[in-house]
Order: structure tokens, then C-alpha cells, then sequence
């Protein structure tokens, strides 16, 4: 048996439009630890690693370990037909075809639940290595959005490249040039509106805008994004959701031939 | 590509 109750359950629509732009489909792995979902895109250039821990959600209970293939498609269809105060709930029986979504209006006057069918999905287990970066950039999560949105306009891909004093983002295309440099926040009132850089060395790398855009639909699950890179490795962007876990994203950077 | 090739190798380090 598998039931995870969650009162903010608009944090689950949150995290559903976070991930089904990469992902036609994911296994969401149950433990007793918590929930957690990692996947490839399709074009295999971007990785998503979603995390919900148990601790997070108002009742969880997982007697033993599933996988539930979903069509991550048809699971927002369900979710979209939660409002954003309900609390949700997901239930699975052991070794089951189908998993439960139940909907309750925060005063129980209406209860809605939605059967989904499960998918066979063959895939990977992916390790995520500890790694030790060169840079780490902590901005704004609707700062970071912005960016991406306005610098996309210039170009496909877009360079990153972080010193000590700041950080720089460009993009370079056929109307011309777009850069955009923030300087680390010398004071601020609230935690959330800082950009703090932490660098052991300097490092500039290109991305792919279309998934850097990608990533910013988790915006709404955090004030603030972290940025994490290293030459060779691929990039990391974390959004926190609350007290519950996070989704990080891992994109390659575009290697020249 | 390259950019797979390098995702594949990041996380097989695991």
C-alpha cells in the first residue's frame, strides 16, 4: 500500500508544469525515504531529478518499494482538475495497475478521485555524482526567468560566465548582441531577492536556451535558483520546493567540434 | 553528440 497526502497540494500542480515540458513520461520511484522521479529528456541532453521527502507530506505511508510508470500527459490532465487549495492525495495498492488521485476541498464538502492507469517503463537508473563546483550563482527565481525569456529572443544558446564580481549572460543571433550582468548583492533585506556567487575559479560556459527556458517553468516553486557549474560537467539548476525536496535540472553545455 | 555523449559519461560516474 502507497499514500502520500499532501495539504498544499498546488505545490504538486507546480511541480507537474516543472517537469512535463522535458518529459512525456517518468517512473515516480515510492520509498519509505520519499518520492523521487529522474529522467532523461527525449533528445538525452538534459536530465530532471525530482526529490519529495516523506517529512514533506501531511500523512505518507509506502509498505514497500514500487515504481509507477505515468504518463506525465495524462497525470496533468488529472491534476488540472484540482483546484489550488485542495489537498491531494496519491494511493497505489502493491504491485497495482492503476494509481488514485484524490482531491479534497479544504472544508471535505467535495471529494473528487481520479484512477490513472500505470505504465510499463523500461528505464534507466541513473547515478548523480557528488560533485565539487567551481561556481555557484544563487539569484532570484523570476530574475533567472526573465533572462532566459528576453535572451532567448537573440540567439539558441546562451553563454554563462561567472567571475568573482559578477555574472554575465549573452546571447548572440542575427538582430545582434543581448548581455545582461548582475553584480553579487552587497546588502539585502530578504534572503530571497540576493544574488551571492560563490567561485573558486572563473568559468564561462554556453547552454542551450530552449532548455534553459524549460527549467524556468519551476519558477513558481521557489523565490530563488541555484546555478552550479564546472568545465566539462553539465550544469545544474536547483529550485527548493519548500520544506519538501526539490527539482534539479542537469544540461550539458554545448561543446564547439 | 556530443553533448549526450557527455551526459552519458557524467552520470555513469556514479
Amino acid at each position: 500500500m502507497f499514500e502520500a497526502r499532501l495539504l498544499q497540494g498546488s505545490l504538486l500542480k507546480k511541480v507537474m508544469e516543472a517537469l512535463k515540458e522535458l518529459l512525456n513520461e517518468a517512473a515516480w520511484d515510492c520509498s519509505d525515504a520519499g518520492i523521487q522521479l529522474q529522467a532523461m529528456d527525449n533528445s538525452h541532453v538534459s536530465l530532471v531529478s525530482l526529490n519529495l521527502r516523506a517529512e514533506g507530506f501531511d500523512k505518507y505511508r509506502c509498505d514497500r518499494n514500487l515504481s509507477m510508470g505515468m504518463n506525465l500527459g495524462s497525470m496533468s490532465k488529472i491534476l488540472k482538475c484540482a483546484s489550488n487549495e485542495d489537498i491531494i492525495t496519491i494511493k497505489a495498492q502493491d504491485n497495482a495497475d492503476t494509481v488514485t488521485f484524490v482531491f479534497e476541498s479544504p472544508d471535505q464538502d467535495k471529494v473528487s478521485d481520479y484512477e490513472m492507469k500505470l505504465m510499463n517503463l523500461d528505464q534507466e537508473h541513473l547515478g548523480i555524482p557528488e560533485t565539487d563546483y567551481a561556481c555557484t550563482i544563487r539569484l532570484p527565481s523570476s530574475e533567472f526567468a526573465r533572462i532566459c525569456r528576453d535572451l532567448s529572443q537573440f540567439g539558441e544558446s546562451m553563454v554563462i560566465s561567472c567571475t568573482k564580481e559578477g555574472v554575465r549572460f549573452s546571447a548572440t543571433g542575427d538582430i545582434g548582441t543581448g548581455n545582461i550582468k548582475l553584480a553579487q548583492s552587497a546588502k539585502v533585506d530578504k534572503e530571497e531577492e540576493a544574488v551571492v556567487i560563490e567561485m573558486q575559479e572563473p568559468v564561462s560556459l554556453t547552454f542551450a536556451c530552449r532548455y534553459l527556458n524549460s527549467f524556468t517553468k519551476a519558477t513558481s516553486l521557489s523565490k530563488s535558483v541555484q546555478l552550479s557549474m564546472s568545465p566539462e560537467v553539465p550544469l545544474v539548476v536547483e529550485y527548493k520546493i519548500e520544506d519538501i525536496g526539490h527539482v534539479r535540472y542537469y544540461l550539458a553545455p554545448k561543446i564547439e567540434d | 553528440s556530443r553533448e549526450q555523449m557527455m551526459m552519458d559519461r557524467f552520470f555513469q560516474m556514479a
